[in-house]
């Protein structure tokens, strides 16, 4: 404000100047961000809208010693990418940003799938959801089963699979993609069919966790 | 005073609030639009040393300590947050995720001598 010229507005302008910027840097320290994210790329307000109402359905209520906890609760909706793998099955391949030094404990986790079950079926169909391992492995390499479920005629539509336990060792490890693979099994149909992965309904996750700031307790000390 | 105002220049809280439009960061914070980015500003004279802006027990207790030991203005009293509330945000990440956390201490609520 003192470079500023004699005018009572400038120095109005400077102060707001300031305390934008002073702003723009709290929040970038506190989310942890080096600069502001730049979009990869622009996700369908009808996604968004979709995904946080599923987000808010499930929220986590704040303990009565959340306050006191040395831990930051976090949620995070993510959409998936198609990736093709095998004529019987689809890849979901998902991405996250890690900061090495946080300690990530999942508490909730669901992947959200838009179905289209046949009416007529009669046989059993089965969809399963396996949790791939590093690049290149959705082809029926090592691969962990998280969760399977019979389809009725009546299954069409959004539905969540609970995937809580076995993601926690990917989110406990170095890697930031996920990679799912889906797959059915009986003659309804193969999975391209079941499971509509387009755009508009685009597969995501839903995950709740907690994260242990790393030196936190020096900063409390 | 709890807020500044024109006729007093003792320690008080300067609300600011920013728009996340005004800084261009709309489309990346989802919610909220903006927040209050308020901060303490003014005098800590002796006589109100120690006065947190709201309860004035521990005024009282600095205040004797002063008089019982003859503090001249050596000492120095600022005017700093005593009371701060954390921040709900939902933002986009660099991989176009939804990240909903609470950031803790991140308004400035109240402000006090020290």
């Amino acid at each position: 404000a003192a470079a500023e010229p004699r005018c009572p507005s400038c120095a109005a302008g400077a102060e707001r100047r300031l305390l934008e910027e002073a702003a723009k840097r709290q929040l970038l320290e506190k989310l942890r961000l080096r600069e502001r994210p730049r979009l990869a790329h622009a996700v369908p307000r009808a996604a968004v809208a979709r995904a946080l109402r599923r987000l808010q359905a499930g929220g986590a209520r704040r303990g009565p010693d959340d306050d006191e906890e040395e831990e930051r609760g976090y949620e995070i909706i993510s959409f998936a990418e198609p990736e093709p793998t095998s004529p019987s099955g689809l890849g979901l391949r998902f991405q996250f940003s890690r900061t090495q030094d946080q300690d990530v404990h999942i508490l909730q986790a669901q992947l959200w799938l838009y179905l289209r079950v046949p009416r007529d079926l009669v046989a059993s169909l089965t969809l399963r959801i396996f949790l791939a391992g590093g690049e290149g492995d959705l082809v029926g390499g090592n691969r962990t089963l998280l969760s399977e479920r019979r389809l009725s005629a009546k299954g069409s539509g959004w539905r969540a699979f609970t995937l809580t336990p076995a993601l926690q060792s990917f989110f406990g490890g170095e890697r930031r993609t996920l990679r799912l693979e889906l797959e059915s099994r009986g003659n309804g149909g193969d999975i391209i069919a079941i499971v509509n992965a387009s755009r508009s309904h685009q597969p995501f996750l839903v995950a709740k966790a907690k994260v242990r700031e790393p030196g936190h307790h020096v900063a409390k000390r | 005073s709890l807020r500044c105002s024109q006729n007093s220049n003792l320690c008080c809280r300067k609300d600011y609030y920013v728009d996340f439009r005004d800084i261009g960061w709309n489309d990346w914070i989802i919610k909220p639009e903006g927040y209050q980015i308020n901060y303490c500003v003014g005098q800590c004279p002796l006589h109100v040393a120690g006065s947190p802006g709201m309860a004035s027990s521990f005024h009282t207790a600095v205040f004797n300590l002063v008089k019982a030991n003859n503090i001249q203005a050596s000492g120095h009293s600022c005017c700093v947050p005593t009371r701060r509330r954390p921040l709900s945000v939902l933002y986009f990440d660099r991989n176009s995720n939804i990240v909903k956390t609470d950031i803790p201490d991140m308004i400035v609520d109240a402000c006090g001598c020290s």
